[in-house]
């Protein structure tokens, strides 16, 4: 499934997930 | 934040500035003046200073101030356009206009380029790539054998680095990234399409009319 690197770290890092900014307002 | 610069604001963001931050972005004043809304509640969540620290760019994504994490750096980075070690609003605005769900597609490829280029030589290397993939791994407490980590990275290579020069190049990895948008899926946030909404506490204390 994660034979794609970018597709692993876009998926995978919290780090790059701004989402949780607005959710935990 | 229960202070005497809480009650001053949002009008220590004078008019002007929100217009020029709404011309500069894709937000509308009325929007600009939301998101100050939350880039207040951020920038007073440690350090009460009306900037916004590593530390509290930390909190708000991990509920939690220290601990090292590659991508927040680099996010981190990316936000502090003047590098002096804090994000100001207006760098906040910049920054999230490009996660707007109507921002340009080449723009968000263009940041994803920039976190990427780790050490910003102006292309993604395999060994970047492989301490990305690492980190996530440690994070994750995840095991993978050198051997398949090096699979996977000659494999992501082979598919991106068309001119086969053993690094990716901003028009590769645009050309690579428009072949596999879920790539880019972290660079919208969808939450900005409706931002008024999102903190209605705004309501409240806008005094512009779009």
């Amino acid at each position: 499934k994660f034979f794609n690197a970018f597709e692993f770290i876009s998926s995978m890092s919290s780090g790059f997930d701004l989402s949780s900014m607005f959710e935990n307002k | 934040c229960f202070d005497s610069r809480r009650r001053q604001s949002p009008r220590s963001c004078q008019h002007a500035d929100l217009a020029r931050l709404a011309h500069e972005s894709r937000f509308s004043v009325n929007e600009v003046e939301a998101l100050y809304e939350l880039f207040k509640k951020l920038s007073c969540s440690i350090i009460d200073d009306g900037l916004i620290h590593k530390e509290e760019l930390r909190l708000a994504l991990f509920q939690a101030p220290y601990g090292e994490n590659l991508f927040l750096d680099r996010v981190f980075d990316l936000f502090d356009e003047k590098k002096n070690g804090v994000i100001e609003f207006e760098e906040f605005i910049h920054a999230l206009s490009v996660f707007h769900p109507y921002a340009p597609i080449e723009e968000k490829i263009d940041f994803a380029f920039r976190l990427y280029d780790l050490r910003q030589t102006g292309f993604i290397e395999p060994e970047e790539v492989r301490e990305m993939v690492a980190a996530i791994l440690k994070e994750s407490d995840m095991i993978l054998s050198d051997e398949l980590l090096t699979m996977i990275i000659d494999k992501t290579f082979a598919d991106a680095d068309s001119d086969k020069d053993g690094k990716i190049s901003k028009q590769e990895w645009m050309a690579y990234a428009l072949k596999h948008p879920t790539l880019l899926k972290n660079m919208t946030l969808p939450y900005l399409k409706d931002v008024t909404t999102a903190f209605p506490s705004f309501i409240f204390n806008t005094e512009v009319e779009d």
